[in-house]
């Protein structure tokens, strides 16, 4: 199962602007 | 073309718009001690952004769960305590509830993101980390 840490982190990344 | 650094000075959005802008603020709000707020920040909008299909339901829950005891129901954490006590207790209850919305966080995104631009933003304009970066 994923760690509530990986959870977060993948949700905190996924709203970050891709790279230009 | 106008070079990034003097864009993210135009308004926090443009800041966190930008990868490196992201980095470097972060950074900052790390020597501050707060970086949390960033963190939070970014956790609701990717929060916002879960797609609302069948199977997610239960990583929605987790997600919502990790966030509230990440960064609020420590009362003494730099989020909460910029998170009005009305905010957090909506939050808390649509939990309890299991009452999971893709806007649950939206006030207290926003309250955070005032703190922000009232306050650490423009302490970041005029940092050494930005200056020196400039």
């Amino acid at each position: 199962i994923d760690s509530e840490d990986d959870l977060l982190q993948e949700c905190i990344s996924s709203a970050m602007p891709k790279k230009k | 073309p106008t070079p990034p650094y003097l864009k993210w000075a135009e308004s926090l959005h443009s800041l966190l718009d930008d990868q490196d802008g992201i980095h470097l603020f972060r950074k900052f709000l790390k020597q501050e001690d707060c970086a949390d707020m960033l963190d939070f920040w970014f956790a609701c909008s990717g929060f916002r952004k879960l797609e609302a299909n069948e199977g997610n339901e239960e990583k929605k829950v987790k997600l919502a769960k990790a966030i509230y005891k990440k960064f609020i129901l420590d009362n003494n954490g730099i989020v909460s305590r910029q998170i009005k006590p009305a905010t957090k207790c909506f939050i808390k209850d649509s939990l309890m509830r299991l009452h999971i919305d893709p806007a649950m966080f939206d006030q207290a995104q926003a309250e955070i993101q005032t703190m922000m631009e009232e306050n650490t933003y423009p302490l970041f304009l005029k940092s050494d980390t930005y200056l020196e970066y400039a």
